[in-house]
């Protein structure tokens, strides 16, 4: 059965396209069928996995607006258990042109109803806001992955997300649970990771992953490179943290 | 006269809002008067000055749907010369409100025409988008200022950013100059760093800011302690930079 999990955060730069990119290739290197959507209008999900997103044709948005076969706007990858439904600049209009649509938060559930079927995860990388492109993810998804730098801005901002949760539940998606809450970008050498860290785990419990991502140079060198950091460097600590998050995500499936 | 500068950039977590305090801060120590507009619904340039936003009325999003006074949302700061307009999470509202609204584009310059007029300097922090609060900060600013971080996928955005703001000038603020492109969170021990650096330098030549702003923990520690950097550690590398990126501005306005 498949599971479509959201990566949302409105905070921006948190890490959402680097899980994004990386948790779906750690999943396909682990054989699991894996389908990448990215819903951003930044499009980097899209080039951080090498494809020129200015001239891809279709993407996302032609989907949601309807007009074309979903399987038509999937794209193969570098790595054989990995597709990709592409996303470029163009994916600013849906947000304008959806919000008068009927059933506008339900639009990306519908478009995925068939094509997840031939997958076990289906990974949404979602812009930094809480606007209707994320809201179609949250509403599409069974769970949220929420990546939260070991910041103090970041921090502030998982109160306001928990409860833009809470709301998506009550009104149009009382099944969507939470993945887990993903700690990312820490520095060791900082004593506000710790105190950041120590604070969600104490709040949070066993939402939290025990996988922690470290700031690791390799994750942010190897988009300009088209490639996720398996495949850019295995050894750095960065693709290793990502692999191991890959075999949590699928161990916690597992007990169900 | 006044100078209104949009501190603006769609990607996320690349300063925007560490700028917006920290200049604005060092804007006010050398005595310029000044006032930062928060127009991001995360509101953390309200709390990055201390301002606990949850209960702070009336903020901007009662501003830019009328009903209220200007200076009604005016908040002074521990500093004398920092005025702030807060902002809090029902600036969401403002968005979906403000889309069938007659000249919905230029509410913020309409807001800010008058009390403009009591300082010298206006900064307005922008949300990672570059939808209609975005828009209405580039048609009420004079220029704006991009903090650019030294990454990969900061970069791709850029030609994103420069066509939104040529798309501005055409059709919504034919005076929309550019303030300067400020590279924010460089780590001089990575190699990504210093090529962002030369490319960017090389291309857009003096239209990039000589000041150079370091990664440093004091800039991400302050806001905890609702300060900027200044205030909460004066003699940091984060807190010198921007005190030199006020003095970059200042000059740059007498040569006119
Ligand atoms: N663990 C890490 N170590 C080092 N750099 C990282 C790490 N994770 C992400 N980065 C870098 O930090 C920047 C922000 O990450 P990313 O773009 O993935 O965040 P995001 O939440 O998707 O941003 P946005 O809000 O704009 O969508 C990128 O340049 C990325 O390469
Ligand atoms: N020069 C720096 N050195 C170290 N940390 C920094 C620096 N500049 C910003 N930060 C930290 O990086 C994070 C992102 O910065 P900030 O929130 O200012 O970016 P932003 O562009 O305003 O984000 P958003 O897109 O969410 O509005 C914050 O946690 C901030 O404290
Ligand atoms: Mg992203
Ligand atoms: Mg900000």
């Amino acid at each position: 059965l498949e599971r479509i999990i959201a990566i949302a955060n409105q905070k921006g730069g948190v890490g959402k396209t680097t899980t994004a990119v990386n948790l779906a290739a750690s999943l396909a290197a682990a054989e699991r069928r894996t389908l990448l959507v990215d819903l951003d209008p930044q499009g980097n999900s899209t080039s951080g996995l090498g494809v020129a997103k200015e001239r891809v044709y279709p993407h996302i948005y032609h989907l949601l607006l309807g007009g074309i076969e979903p399987k038509e706007a999937l794209l193969s990858t570098s790595l054989p258990y990995l597709d990709l439904i592409p996303a470029n600049l163009e994916l600013i209009g849906a947000e304008v042109e959806l919000v008068s649509a009927a059933s506008r938060e339900a639009r990306l559930k519908a478009c995925l109803a068939e094509i997840a079927k031939d997958y076990q995860y289906v990974l949404i990388d979602c812009p930094p806001s809480l606007g209707l492109l994320t809201i179609n993810a949250l509403v599409a998804a069974h769970s949220v992955l929420i990546p939260l730098q070991c910041e103090y801005y970041a921090l502030e901002g998982l109160a306001q997300l928990m409860r833009a949760l809470q709301r998506v539940r009550r009104t149009l998606n009382p099944d969507l649970g939470l993945e887990g809450i993903l700690l990312t970008m820490h520095d060791p050498r900082i004593n506000l990771s710790h105190q950041v860290i120590a604070d969600i785990r104490a709040h949070f419990r066993d939402q939290v992953f025990q996988t922690v991502i470290p700031r690791n140079v390799r994750l942010s060198e190897a988009p300009s490179f088209g490639k996720p950091a398996l495949l850019y460097d295995i050894k750095s600590t960065g693709a290793e943290a990502y692999l191991r998050l890959a075999r949590e995500v699928i161990a916690n499936d597992q007990k169900g």
